[in-house]
């Protein structure tokens, strides 16, 4: 299968709607300044995998939702929930799959595959069909942990190995 | 369970190697011999899931074997020497790589970005983020992100490389 | 002993600011208010040794106060603020910094090499090991190490960089 | 004061003697292909003004000493011992002070100034005064840790603070 593409909303730096496009691409960079969203990008489409938020840089899921001041309190204006998408392509099939989950103010989660809602246990199931396993992350490195991959003990080791076999 | 365990750990070992001295060859060196050495051990035999996996990397002209005695750069390869072999057992659609090419030089992160080029296809794509041009200037595609101040927001622009001549 | 404490915390927490506006501030913009906010708080007042020392940092144009917040480039270039505001109450003769530039994009290396070059003097060395020559070639001097197989040894080479024209 | 030079001998990657000189040099790089030897480099200085072991990416003060093959034992023609000396130069003094620090394969170290053998806590008074101060380390950021420096928690920043005071 491929990534097709995602559609943001109200996530983290992202205000409002973004929609980005991978295309036929089979190496896309993601640039930019310090500060400006790269790993938000990342975290965005860990999120819409089902990536739980002490992952994600966040203490609280509803911390994934864009705000515009912070010190807890946020302003009236900002949003009360956020999304992604993610545009899926399986190999051979005629449409894309869309997979979508959405954060609200109290920090719930909801999972829906081609705009039906369905449990974490569904979505999950659907993603290790695609190889895409959440629990072993064996294909998500975030920044800074590159170097820990290759040093750590050979008990965690196994785990992964258990985890992906 | 304990065969699915071995059937992995057998497929990765064999091919953690090829892996690593792709990654740690001189692209410009003819000789077959290019490359570092890497192996997965298991701390118990018979029953693997008591004890560990070891992982051992060593690079091309040194003899070190253990992993502590690598430096920032040589951990960085060895890790996705590893990253890539355990991957390849069911290989996941994508990849998300967040500034893994941080400690790499120039020479590194050019094989690593060779690598890439070479082994993304239409059933394994590589999302990168870099702040190293030597890495980004081989992709097909980029998106670039940028804040946009009066919104208090990141916003992402897509250009197709391709369609540049290079 | 909490004289000393308080002496040193209202030393560092004057600076901290200042220093950081400077490796924050466009180096190009007129205006006295480019660069960031930094600030240190004590959790107790009273008596400092109980609490801890609290430090916020927030890039220029962000809003955010909390540390976590900030972005692995951004944390980098808080994190130089504060050692360097820390280090002035007492300096010491010299710096040793071992890639820190590793996530920073060109201007931010840009702005930490500037205030590097503008502040190290006879009583103040930076030694300062990069891969990026946005960094290094802003030095005085270079210390080039090297492999050198045939006899499995490193080796070093120094070069002024002051004779030779900019 | 001002680090004037080096001389490394047997010291992890560096082999036989190695001498740098740092001249009036304020802002001194150190470059290198990966793996060349410049963190080890950095290891020196740490090792001369009395840095512990861990904090040299080494389980035993004998692992620093050269060796041209692994797996514990080794061969017969490595060094037994190994050193480094700093110069020093105390501002406004006439001669350079030399500092040294050997450790030979029984994992012993030995502290020098000036040639004269002298005990650790002599060598981090007189380092004290010249503001070096070994326990704080507020001078010397190791690869990969600087991003912890601005995440540390309240309380280690509190003991920072304490050790510079
Ligand atoms: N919920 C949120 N609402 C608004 N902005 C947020 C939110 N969460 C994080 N941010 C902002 O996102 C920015 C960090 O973005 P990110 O970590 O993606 O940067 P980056 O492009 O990866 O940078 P670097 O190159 O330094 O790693 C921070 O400045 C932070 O203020
Ligand atoms: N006691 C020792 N004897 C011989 N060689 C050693 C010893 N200890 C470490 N080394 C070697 O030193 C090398 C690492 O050097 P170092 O960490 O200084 O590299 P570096 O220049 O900092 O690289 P990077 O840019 O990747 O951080 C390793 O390859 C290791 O084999
Ligand atoms: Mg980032
Ligand atoms: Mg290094």
């Amino acid at each position: 299968g491929r990534l097709v593409g995602l559609e943001l909303s109200n996530f983290k730096s992202y205000k409002g709607t973004v929609k980005i496009g991978f295309g036929d691409s089979n190496f896309t960079s993601i640039i930019g300044p310090n500060g400006s969203g790269k790993s938000n990008m990342m975290d965005a489409i860990s999120f819409v995998l089902g990536v739980r938020s002490n992952d994600l840089r966040s203490s609280g899921m509803k911390d994934l939702i864009h705000r515009s001041v912070r010190d807890s309190q946020s302003s009236n204006d900002d949003p009360t929930s956020a999304y992604v998408k993610a545009f899926y392509k399986v190999t051979d099939a005629s449409e894309i799959t869309e997979l979508m989950r959405i954060v609200n103010l109290s920090g719930e989660t909801i999972y829906k595959i081609n705009g039906k809602t369905t449990s974490f246990k569904n979505y999950s199931d659907w993603l290790a069909k695609e190889n895409i396993l959440i629990k072993a992350k064996n294909f998500l490195v975030f920044q800074g942990d590159v170097e820990t991959i290759a040093s750590q003990s050979s008990l965690e080791l196994t785990k992964l190995f258990e985890q992906v076999s | 369970r304990k065969e699915l365990f071995e059937s992995c750990f057998d497929f990765v070992n064999e091919h953690i190697e090829p892996i690593y001295k792709e990654l740690t060859k001189d692209p410009n060196s003819t000789t077959e011999l290019g490359g570092g050495q890497a192996t997965l051990t298991l701390e118990d035999e018979d029953e693997p899931f008591n004890g560990g996996v070891k992982y051992h990397a060593t690079p091309p002209l040194k003899r070190f074997k253990d992993m502590e005695y690598l430096s920032g750069g040589e951990k960085t390869v060895a890790a996705l020497a590893l990253l890539f072999a355990i991957n390849s057992y069911q290989p996941s659609p994508f990849f998300v790589l967040d500034e893994v090419d941080a400690a790499l030089d120039h020479t590194n992160v050019e094989r690593i970005a060779a690598y890439i080029r070479k082994h993304g296809n239409k059933d394994l794509q590589f999302i990168i983020i870099s702040l190293k041009n030597t890495m980004f200037e081989k992709s097909d595609a980029l998106v670039g992100v940028f804040r946009q101040q009066t919104e208090n927001s990141s916003k992402a622009l897509t250009l197709d490389l391709n369609k540049y001549a290079d």
